[in-house]
């Protein structure tokens, strides 16, 4: 109740001295939903009613931000970079701190594919990944993305080697043959290592906002050093089965390129 | 003009016949805090609201607002602008004509919003001007 009160904790004589009612309350709702951009309230399914990774990542982002806003001086990327932890998803870098200080807004996506792939052995194993950038507001621009995935230690089957991780952007699908792909980036992996892998997809996510049409999603794949292809699974790479915490997402900053004027009521 | 300005200074130092041109400037006390324009607080709680299934922070924030009077004479923590001092002394003289100088907020700031979309996608965005950080007079 400390908003009736002023500052010198006496009730403000204009102001409402009780709780919205229900019309009011809307009005509210209404007003305030028109500011933040929003056509409706949204209805988001949240499974087992815990955050996972990617809103885990985001607060922490938040939690950043709002120790600038209040604190407002320079020396709040110093207290960023303090807050970087091996405990949960990794805080961005050096160069990702200008994203964030720069950026109007930040977006993570849920990957759409529900299952991975249990191919036959003739064929290569892949992770597929799908994110639904279709909310993204007109008039934002992308200046950094990145596709996160967790890696827990690797079977005990592939313990001792050296694994080789790439992601593609799928081009093209074909309904009886493998996606024709695009590679990314390839990256050597101890079968040991643990922690956030980050990959940088902002060609990928600025294509697939111009030209959505293109967007067919992600693949990845690894293989041993012998050149043998292994599950994501077998290479410790978390998927649905795992942690809520440890589930891959990917992250968008953005930078308003246009003015919105906002419509009167 | 001249001649309108010489009338409104004999009026201004002369006694007040049937209250037509308002109080004089003696009769306004600048010190009192209470009626000053100033910043009260106001906390809008998303919590209220019944938002907390899709906005993840903040539970709400203080967005305050601005209150009181500027009168005659305007004092320093009334963060007057040079214009509005003018007008409070003019509003004096002219009270029918030429309205008080308004309170209304001077500094304002945005705030940060973590949100759900309809998708489960999460959303950090900034937004301006929500937050009043000092009001003043002008």
């Amino acid at each position: 109740s400390n908003y009736l009160f002023d500052g010198n904790n006496e009730v403000h004589p204009s102001f409402i001295h009780r709780r919205l009612r229900t019309h009011e309350k809307r009005e509210m709702q209404k007003e305030i939903l028109s500011i933040l951009g929003l056509p409706h309230r949204p209805r988001p399914h949240l499974s087992h009613g815990k955050y996972n990774s990617a809103p885990l990542f985001m607060l922490d982002l938040y939690n950043t931000i709002s120790s600038e806003e209040k604190n407002e001086v320079e020396g709040m990327l110093e207290q960023y970079q303090s807050m970087y932890t091996t405990q949960g998803p990794r805080l961005a870098k050096h160069q990702e701190n200008a994203f964030l200080n720069d950026a109007d807004m930040v977006m993570s996506f849920v990957n759409l594919v529900e299952y991975d792939r249990e191919l036959s052995p003739h064929r290569m194993h892949h992770k597929e990944f799908k994110f639904n950038l279709s909310q993204i507001p007109e008039g934002e621009a992308v200046t950094a993305s990145e596709l996160r995935l967790y890696k827990e230690c690797a079977n005990q089957v592939v313990i001792n080697e050296t694994l080789l991780l790439s992601v593609y952007q799928v081009v093209q699908e074909h309904p009886n043959r493998e996606a024709d792909l695009f590679l990314l980036e390839s990256r050597r992996l101890w079968a040991a290592e643990e922690g956030w892998l980050e990959f940088d997809i902002l060609a990928t996510s600025n294509l697939w906002v111009m030209s959505p049409h293109y967007n067919l999603g992600l693949q990845i794949r690894v293989e041993t050093s012998s050149g043998r292809s292994i599950s994501s699974k077998e290479a410790g790479l978390v998927g649905r089965d795992g942690g809520l915490e440890k589930q891959p997402f990917m992250v968008a900053f953005f930078k308003v390129s246009e003015v919105h004027i906002r419509t009167a009521r | 003009s001249t001649n309108k300005r010489n009338k409104n200074r004999n009026r201004a130092t002369q006694p007040q016949e049937g209250g037509s041109r308002g109080p004089s400037p003696a009769d306004y006390n600048s010190s009192d805090h209470n009626t000053a324009c100033r910043r009260h607080e106001l906390y809008v709680s998303f919590r209220e609201l019944g938002w907390q299934d899709w906005i993840i922070a903040p539970e709400g924030y203080a967005a305050n607002y601005c209150g009181g009077e500027c009168v005659f004479p305007l004092n320093a923590h009334m963060n007057a602008t040079n214009h509005a001092i003018v007008q409070t002394l003019v509003h004096l003289m002219n009270p029918e004509n030429v309205p008080k100088p308004c309170c209304a907020a001077t500094k304002l700031h945005a705030i940060s919003v973590l949100y759900f979309d309809d998708n489960s996608n999460v959303i950090l965005k900034k937004y301006k001007n929500m937050v009043v950080r000092a009001c003043g007079c002008h």
